[in-house]
């Protein structure tokens, strides 16, 4: 389903050259589910971005179902990730003047799903992650894990074939990131969505099947686990 | 150095009625070094606002430093968190367009510390939590880790007499959260620096003193570590 074939992506030039990215080599199949960690600066975030079609690299190839992505212009781009990409960014990202349940309801727009449908879809998926009764509130009205957990309900919304998910349980506490967890694990087996997860957490990591760990820039490990 | 009296945060009315927080008492003396845990929503964050003059409660009273806060105007807070209060906000609070060091000197700024001096703290503020080389970054040009450590490094610069801290590591690898405590401890036993920090990792919470934890805007356990 993804596919890097030496992918650098650089900031920058002479003193100030950054290297995000240092020739990343990096598969996943459709049906997976890859935990991302490595240390803070590693170039998760920035490989999430190119995997999600919201960047390009700077060298190198980056596929998504066998198109070169990499290659596309923006609009191609954001209509692949459209169709078929759900992203949970580190920061959230939601709209702020904007209702949580609208804000759930923005992929299914892109979309054309007419207007009764959306408010279904947006709040079946903001009950599954516990946010029953918090759908009018605008994320200036909602705690920092209840954000970031209807930008989980956001990015499930649409039923994506990929799900690119950038720390989302980094604000949740214990028994809820489980149930997001288990939430993640049911949508992998039941409906074989592909999902791509940072953590930095290593009993999040344990929910994948596979775990990948960046270093300044570069993949050090891609560890599949034993089945138990 | 804090004290909480029957407190209340109540927003909204009727059925749109939130409390978050009920009725919460709560002394933190200086010196104290005080993890605050719950689930996502019970009101951690709505305290810490409270804590570091942010906030006002609706019902009963908050004093900092023997002053009561919650009856001060906005100015007043506002000059008692420039001189006392460093806080690190959930979700960082980073000027845009501003460089990391520009964005450390900001509180330097506000103190009337002159330019040469304001740049050495910062950059020592920098340097401290392992962002030596990124000072001329924006945030956009950060990682999500590295935001949240310029974060840290704002709120210690000006050596305050209480740092607020929401969830300082919810975005850092082990590794590095784990040098953010030893910086955080380092500071509470060699300067006295009192600290209140949410967190919701049981590790990170087992380098405070003491352990408050939050359920539905109620305090349901206020434990002390046992000397070991
Ligand atoms: N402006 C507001 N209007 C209505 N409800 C609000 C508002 N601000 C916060 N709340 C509600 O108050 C409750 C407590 O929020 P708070 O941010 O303190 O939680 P928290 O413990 O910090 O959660 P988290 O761990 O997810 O960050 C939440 O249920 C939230 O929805
Ligand atoms: N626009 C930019 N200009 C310069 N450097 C950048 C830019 N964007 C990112 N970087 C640098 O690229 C490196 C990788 O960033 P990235 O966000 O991918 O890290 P990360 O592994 O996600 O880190 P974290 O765990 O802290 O979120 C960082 O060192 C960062 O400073
Ligand atoms: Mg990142
Ligand atoms: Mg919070």
């Amino acid at each position: 389903l993804v596919r890097f074939e030496q992918v650098w992506k650089t900031y920058g030039s002479g003193e100030a050259r950054v290297d995000a990215l240092a020739g990343v080599d990096l598969t996943i199949e459709r049906g997976e589910f890859v935990a991302i960690m490595g240390p803070s600066g590693s170039g998760k975030s920035t490989a999430m971005n190119i995997i999600g079609c919201l960047d390009t690299p700077t060298r190198g190839r980056y596929f998504f179902m066998d198109v070169d992505a990499g290659g596309l212009d923006r609009s191609r781009r954001a209509l692949l990730r459209n169709l078929y990409i759900g992203f949970v960014f580190q920061g959230y990202n939601l709209l702020a003047r904007t209702t949580a349940v609208e804000n759930v309801e923005l992929p299914l727009i892109y979309r054309g799903v007419a207007a009764r449908q959306r408010r279904k879809l947006a709040l079946e998926a903001l009950a599954k992650v516990g946010l029953t009764g918090r759908e009018g509130h605008t994320p200036a009205e909602l705690s920092g894990g209840q954000q970031q957990r209807v930008a989980i309900a956001r990015a499930i919304v649409t039923n994506p074939t990929l799900l690119v998910a950038d720390e989302p349980t980094g604000n949740l506490d214990t028994a809820r990131s489980q149930e997001i967890m288990g939430l993640l694990n049911a949508l992998n087996r039941e409906q074989g969505l592909t999902i791509a997860m940072v953590t930095h957490e290593a009993d999040i990591a344990a929910h994948a099947g596979r775990i990948v760990t960046f270093v300044d820039g570069k993949i050090a490990s891609d560890e599949a686990k034993l089945e138990a």
